[in-house]
């Protein structure tokens, strides 16, 4: 494992602890799109079946149940626990979350590495994980103030993508057959959807403001 | 025939 790759995973974790921290301290969730968490519970889900058949090393299944486990915690405390489920800002949360499920699996259907049940789900996956973001930088933009744990959380993962860019242009010169192409590409668009809300959290960053979203 | 590496990351 390279530098980048590991730069990328710690990230995205901080980012799952970011939110997680935002949601324990606060007892809140305002802010936070339950749709983008429920296709990030699917793309886990979908993508870590291979937990079952396939052993790659203790840090890769540990990082991979960490995932699994957090997401659906997150999912079950926005739609469930008591107090904080009372937060979520359903009015706008609005994107049609469902279409995205249908689309990726569509072209998963037809691009995939091989035509197995496996395989088309773990393409499915890699699509699906490509645009989840996208609830989410919607209800940012509606709301325009965002609170300053929220803007930390999508920060955090924006920089995980950014480290796996790196990690795959490492690979491809250090590894002999590194041909990742349906990982890459999608990696490129997913990375390319916060090109806008970065852009956005540098100037606040820089200015020392408090992040805001044009409308 | 062509093997697909592990699929080893995230």
């Amino acid at each position: 494992m390279n530098i980048f790759r590991l730069a990328g995973d710690m990230t995205h974790l901080i980012s799952i602890l970011v939110l997680l921290l935002k949601i324990y301290a606060t007892k809140s969730c305002s802010g936070i799109s339950l749709k983008t968490q429920e296709l990030y519970a699917l793309v886990f889900l979908t993508r870590y079946l291979d937990l079952l058949t396939d052993f790659i090393s203790i840090y890769n299944t540990v990082m991979k149940l960490v995932f699994i486990g957090s997401s659906l915690a997150i999912v079950w405390c926005m739609r469930r626990h008591r107090v904080v489920r009372r937060s979520y800002d359903k009015e706008l949360d609005t994107f049609r979350h469902y279409f995205l499920i249908a689309a990726t699996f569509a072209l998963a259907v037809l691009v995939y590495e091989k035509f197995t049940f496996r395989e088309i789900l773990w393409a499915f996956s890699i699509y699906l994980e490509a645009v989840a973001i996208l609830p989410q930088l919607v209800m940012l933009q509606r709301s325009g103030n965002v609170d300053n744990l929220t803007g930390k959380y999508v920060f955090f993962l924006g920089a995980y993508r950014a480290f796996y860019i790196l990690n795959w242009i490492y690979r491809y010169f250090t590894e002999a057959r590194f041909t990742r192409w349906i990982a890459c590409v999608s990696g490129l668009v997913q990375t390319a959807l916060y090109a806008d809300f970065f852009y956005y959290y540098f100037i606040s960053w820089k200015n020392n403001a408090k992040l805001k979203l044009p409308a | 025939c062509l093997q697909t590496p592990p699929k080893d990351e995230l």
